[in-house]
Parts: C-alpha cells; structure tokens; sequence
C-alpha cells in the first residue's frame, strides 16, 4: 500500500504544471524511496526524470512498488481542488485501478477527497548513463527563464555558448538577433542569485527554444537550475526539489 | 538550418 502525504499540496501541484505540458500519460512508480518518473515527449525529444524522494512528504510508507498509472491532465484538474497550503495525501492500494487524493484544511475541520482512475501504460524507458559533461552552469531559475522568454521572441532556436567563464545565450531569427552574456557572480547575502560556470572544454550548442519553453515551466520549483552541456550529446536541466530533482534531458540540434 | 534531433539517437529504448 501506498501513503505519501506532503506538508503542502502546492509541491505536488507545481510538480505536475511543470511537466503536464510536454508529456501526458506517465507512470508514475513508487517504491520504499520515494516516486519516480520518466517519460519522453511525443517527438521524443525531451525527456522527464521525477524523483521524489521520501523526505519531501511528512509521512510516506509504500511496503511493496506500485505503478501508477496517470493522465496527468485529469490528475492536474484534480489537485487544483486543493488549497496550495492543504495537506495532500497520496493513498493506493497494491494493485490500484485507482488512486486517492486526500486534501485536508489545516485551519478548519474539511476534508477533501478525489479518486482518480488509473491506466495502464506502456511507455518507452529510455536508459541514461551517467555522462561526463564540458560544462555545468548553475544560475537563478529565473534569470534562465528570461532568457528563453525573450529570446523566443526572435527564432526557433537557441545557442548556448560556453567559453572559459562566459556564457552565451544567442538567438537569430528574421527580425534580427539577440544575445545575453552571463557571467559568473557571488552573491554572498543572497547566494541563490549567484551564478556558477565550471568548463572542461568549451561548448557551442543549439537547442529548440519550443522545449526549453516547456522546461522553464518547472521555474517555480527551485532557486536555481544547473545545466549540464556536452558537445553533441542531450544536455541536462535540473532544478533540485527538497528531496529528490526534476531534470530534463534535451536533445540538440545539429547542422546537417 | 540546424536538424532537431531525438534522444534515441543518444539513449538506448529498454
């Protein structure tokens, strides 16, 4: 059986808005650990990988690995009943046709409950090996949101230079092109705003800004995102969770 | 023109 409840719904929420735009039927697998997840995209160009680790919920118990099984546009409708400040409480049993949504007021004596049908999916597991990446930038949320906002606004795609400590967002498109240079910064007060550039090997990438569209979604998540870049292969998004990460991996575009 | 290109090409389907 599984019983997971969170201090504040609002986790789960920003979870599943971060990630209900790019990929709609997910499994989600909960073990002893926590919940994981992944799932591709339909162009099977980028990639989810959920973990929520058992720390993130106030109280978690799951004796045996149960799969759910999850439209996350239904689940999305439902979880949005729920105040950001309610707790929310997961309840499966071990072999689920469905899923419990448990939401209860902290100042007034409500409970709230939503039974959500599960399916049985059968998705692509893509196998990620660890990889040795040039270069790992560390930057507020965000500022990175930003960047991809605007730059959207003139092309497709976006290049992401990295030489020795500059960072280069770039875009160009038919009205003219655009360009923010980030560079590495401290903030000692306000450590989240700092910005980090570690580089092995210089970097000149270009990704489609239509998925770096959807991976900003997850912006509320966390302070800052690390993103982790190698010539020629899917960088790595991540924007860390009390306990446990959302990442994307996204593939690059390459000349022909 | 830059080619989109998918994450089979990198990552092995199990």
């Amino acid at each position: 059986m599984l019983e997971g409840k969170f201090d504040e719904a609002s986790l789960l929420k920003k979870i599943i808005d971060a990630i209900k735009d790019c990929v709609q039927l997910c499994n989600f697998n909960c073990t002893e650990k926590g919940i994981t997840l992944q799932a591709v995209d339909d162009s099977r160009v980028l990639l989810v990988s959920l973990l929520i680790g058992e720390e993130a919920f106030t109280d978690y118990r799951c004796d045996r690995n149960i799969t759910l099984g999850v439209d996350l546009s239904s689940f999305s409708k439902m979880i949005k009943c729920g105040n950001n400040e309610d707790f929310l409480t997961l309840i499966a049993e071990d072999s689920p046709d469905t899923v419990l949504v448990v939401f209860e007021d902290k100042n007034r004596e409500r409970i709230s409950e939503y039974s959500l049908k599960l399916m049985d999916i059968d998705n692509e597991f893509l196998k990620i090996d660890d990889m040795d990446y040039d270069s790992v930038i560390t930057m507020p949320a965000g500022e990175f949101a930003k960047i991809v906002r605007d730059l959207k606004n003139l092309s497709e795609s976006l290049g992401i230079l990295v030489t020795k400590d500059t960072v280069k967002f770039l875009s160009e498109g038919d009205i003219g092109s655009g360009s923010v240079v980030v560079k590495p910064f401290t903030d000692l007060e306000k450590p989240e705003n700092s910005v980090k550039v570690s580089l092995k090997k210089p970097v000149n990438l270009t990704f489609g800004l239509k998925y770096l569209s959807d991976i900003i979604k997850a912006t509320n998540l966390a302070e800052s995102v690390t993103i982790k870049i190698a010539d020629k292969v899917p960088a790595l998004f991540e924007y860390k969770l009390p306990s446990g990460y959302l990442r994307f991996y996204l593939a690059p575009k390459f000349d022909e | 023109t830059p080619i989109q290109n998918d994450l089979t090409e990198f990552f092995q389907i199990i």
